[in-house]
C-alpha cells in the first residue's frame, strides 16, 4: 500500500521514484506533441486494439522512432536528402509547437519557451487532441470485415481449430 | 483481424451516427461500473462510486441520456467500465506514466482508466487532482466529445484547479447535446411560486420562482441563466412536504386583494399549501380539511382535471380537462356562466390548424414573460396578450399564436434515471 499515519489518509505518500518524465527540452517536447496528434494525428482507437503482447507502449515506440537513427554512410546525394528529412522534421516540429501554444492560449513564439514548458507539464488527459477520424477508421476495418467472411466460409475447418486453439 | 472485426461490430451495436453525423451512443440508458479489480488506493470504494454516480448525474442533468450503475450483469454487458491503475494496468495497451502529467485516458468502446499514481481527492477537497473533474472530462470522451480548448470548457485538456462552482457551462452543454438531442418530454404543471420578503429596510418585496413538475420529481428554473438550478431534479417530497410523491396535476395560485391561496390538484382531489410552514394545510384557517374533493371546493367542475391556472386579469381559475375548458370565478365560488365551453372558442387558433386540441399537460401563467403558455406533449403555445393585441389587433382574444419547441423556450430540463435521485 501507499504509506499513510492519518486515519483520513490526508499524508499518503506517493512512491516518487515513479514519475512521469518531465518536459524539459526539445526531444521531450517533440515526444509530447506526436503523443497528442500535434505533429501527425494519432489513431487513438487503433492503439486501443493493438495485440498488446506483441506491441510496445505507444509512447515507448515513439521514443524509440525519435531517437534511433540510420547507420548508412553518407553519400553526398544521401546527405542532402537527410539535410532536406531534417529541415522538413524540424518544420513540423515547429509548426506542431505553434499549434499547441496557440490551442493553450500562449504565446505562439514556435520556441520551446519556460511558457510552453509549464504547459507541457501540467496534469493533462492521456487522450490525443488530434485524432484520426473514427469514421474513417470504421470503414477500412469494414472492408477487412469483408475479406474475413470469406476467409471463414472457404476455410470452415482450420478456422474451428483455430478458434478451439485461442 | 477477426477479433477487430468482432469488436468493431459489437461497438456498431452500441454505436451509431448520430442525427449530426458523429459517432455516439445509439441507446439513451448506459450502465457503468467500478471495476473490482480496479479499485483506487487513495480513496475509500464508497467514495470512489459516489465520485461517479455524481459525474454521471452531471452529465445526465444536461442531456437526455440516463446512468444507471450495474454491478451484477456481465461485465461485457456493461456500457462504461471504470477502473484506477498504474504503469501497466487493466490489460490496457496504454502504459500510465507515474505521477504528473497524464492522470487519466478513456476509450470509445466505454472503458475509462485513471492513473492511481496521481493524488486523486474527493470533491471540495481543496488539494490534489480532484476525481470528479477528471471523470467528468473522461466520461465526455467515452459519450464521443474530443477536448475542447475554450476556457471553462470540461473538455479541456489539460487539468485546472477545482473552482467552487464546477459545473457544465452553456457550450459544453450544447456539444453534448449536438451529439444527443436536448431533453424533451410532457410536464405535469409550470408554475411561478410567489413568496414574500422583507429587504433589511422592512420593505416587503415580492419574488417569485419558477418549477417545472413531471411525475415525482420536480426542477426550479433559473430564467436569467437559461437553465434549471445546478443539482435537479429533486423529489418532489423534498421540495413540497405533502403533496402526492407522484405527481400533481395541476398547480392555483389564486391572488387577488382578498384571497392568497395555493392549491395543488391529483385525481379528484386538492391540497392547499401553507407557504408559511410549507408543508401542505391539514386545517386551514377557514377550517377546511384537506385534502378536499375538487367537487367541493370547485362546484361545477368536472375532475380529474388536466391542468389549471389562475387568471388575475378576471379573477377565474381556468380548469382543462379534455377539450373542454371550465372558468371558474372565485368571487362568486361557481362557474363562470356559459362555461364549460370547448378550448377552440375560448382559446382559439391565430393560424388555422395550429391548436393543442385539448388534454392540455400544464396551463402556465409566467411573469418573466408576463404572458400564460399552455403545454401539450414537447411543445407550447403562448395565449395572446394585451400587448400583442395592441401590436397586431386582428389577433383573436385569447388566440393561441404558433406553436414553438419547450426545448427551444426553457433549456436543459433533463431527467435522470430514478436511482440517481438520491446519490
Amino acid at each position: 500500500e501507499k504509506l499513510f499515519h492519518n486515519r483520513d489518509h490526508s499524508d499518503v505518500q506517493t512512491v516518487n521514484s515513479h514519475e512521469a518524465e518531465v518536459i524539459t527540452d526539445q526531444r521531450t517536447a517533440e515526444l509530447f506533441l506526436s503523443r497528442y496528434g500535434f505533429i501527425k494525428p494519432v489513431n487513438w482507437e487503433e492503439i486501443r486494439f493493438e495485440d498488446i503482447s506483441s506491441s510496445g507502449d505507444f509512447l515507448d515506440d515513439l521514443q524509440a522512432s525519435i531517437q534511433e537513427g540510420t547507420s548508412v554512410p553518407h553519400s553526398r546525394d544521401s546527405h542532402n536528402r537527410d539535410a532536406y528529412n531534417s529541415q522538413t522534421e524540424n518544420q513540423a516540429f515547429i509548426s506542431a509547437l505553434k499549434e499547441f501554444q496557440r490551442v493553450s492560449g500562449l504565446l505562439v513564439t514556435g520556441m520551446f519557451d519556460e511558457a510552453t514548458k509549464v504547459a507541457m507539464n501540467r496534469p493533462r488527459c492521456g487522450v490525443p487532441d488530434k485524432e484520426i477520424d473514427l469514421n474513417t477508421f470504421e470503414n477500412s476495418v469494414d472492408s477487412n470485415i469483408e475479406n474475413t467472411d470469406s476467409f471463414n466460409e472457404t476455410d470452415s475447418n482450420n478456422t474451428s481449430e483455430a478458434v478451439q486453439r485461442r | 483481424k477477426r477479433h477487430l472485426a468482432v469488436l468493431v461490430s459489437k461497438n456498431r451495436r452500441k454505436r451509431d451516427l448520430s442525427g449530426a453525423g458523429h459517432m455516439a451512443f445509439s441507446k439513451k440508458m448506459l450502465k457503468w461500473r467500478l471495476m473490482g479489480e480496479g479499485y483506487s488506493s487513495q480513496l475509500t470504494v464508497e467514495e470512489q462510486r459516489y465520485i461517479f454516480r455524481l459525474a454521471f448525474r452531471m452529465w445526465s442533468e444536461v442531456s437526455p441520456l440516463e446512468f444507471v450503475e450495474d454491478i451484477k450483469s456481465p461485465l461485457e454487458d456493461v456500457d462504461i467500465r471504470l477502473g484506477f491503475g498504474t504503469g501497466r494496468h487493466l490489460g490496457c495497451n496504454q502504459k500510465f506514466d507515474g505521477t504528473g502529467q497524464e492522470f487519466a485516458h478513456a476509450w470509445f468502446l466505454g472503458d475509462i482508466h485513471f492513473d492511481d499514481d496521481e493524488h486523486f481527492t474527493a470533491p471540495n477537497a481543496g488539494s490534489g487532482i480532484s476525481l470528479l473533474k477528471v471523470a467528468v472530462h473522461e466520461i465526455g470522451h467515452v459519450l464521443g466529445l474530443p477536448h475542447i480548448y475554450r476556457p471553462g470548457s470540461i473538455m479541456q485538456p489539460s487539468y485546472l484547479p477545482q473552482e467552487s462552482a464546477f459545473e457544465m457551462d452553456w457550450m459544453d452543454r450544447k456539444a453534448i447535446q449536438h451529439l444527443y438531442g436536448g431533453c424533451k418530454g410532457r410536464f405535469n404543471t409550470v408554475f411561478d411560486w410567489i413568496r414574500k420578503e422583507k429587504t433589511p429596510y422592512g420593505e416587503v418585496v415580492i419574488r417569485f420562482n419558477t418549477y417545472f413538475m413531471r411525475d415525482g420529481w420536480y426542477w426550479l428554473y433559473e430564467n436569467r441563466n437559461n437553465r434549471t438550478r445546478y443539482g435537479d431534479p429533486v423529489a418532489l417530497q423534498i421540495g413540497w412536504h405533502g403533496i402526492p410523491v407522484d405527481g400533481v396535476d395541476a398547480y392555483v395560485h389564486v391572488w387577488s386583494r382578498k384571497r392568497d391561496a395555493v392549491y395543488f390538484f391529483k385525481g379528484i382531489q386538492f391540497w392547499r399549501y401553507d407557504n408559511e410552514n410549507d408543508r401542505v394545510f391539514r386545517k386551514d384557517s377557514e377550517g377546511h380539511h384537506y385534502p378536499r374533493l375538487i367537487s367541493e371546493g370547485f362546484p361545477g367542475v368536472s375532475s380529474p382535471i388536466d391542468t389549471a391556472f389562475y387568471d388575475r386579469r378576471d379573477s377565474r381559475i381556468y380548469f382543462f380537462k379534455s377539450t373542454l375548458v371550465y372558468a371558474f370565478d372565485v368571487e362568486a365560488n361557481s362557474l363562470a356562466r356559459g362555461f364549460p365551453k370547448n378550448i377552440r372558442d375560448v382559446f382559439p387558433p391565430v393560424v388555422s390548424g395550429d391548436h393543442p386540441d385539448g388534454n392540455i399537460d400544464a396551463a402556465y401563467f409566467s411573469y418573466t414573460h408576463n404572458a400564460i403558455f399552455l403545454l401539450k406533449g414537447t411543445r407550447f403555445w403562448q395565449v395572446v396578450g394585451s400587448r400583442d393585441r395592441w401590436r397586431r389587433p386582428f389577433l383573436p382574444r385569447n388566440g393561441l399564436l404558433p406553436y414553438k419547441e419547450v426545448d427551444q423556450h426553457w433549456f436543459d430540463i433533463c431527467s435522470v434515471h430514478h436511482t440517481a435521485l438520491k446519490l
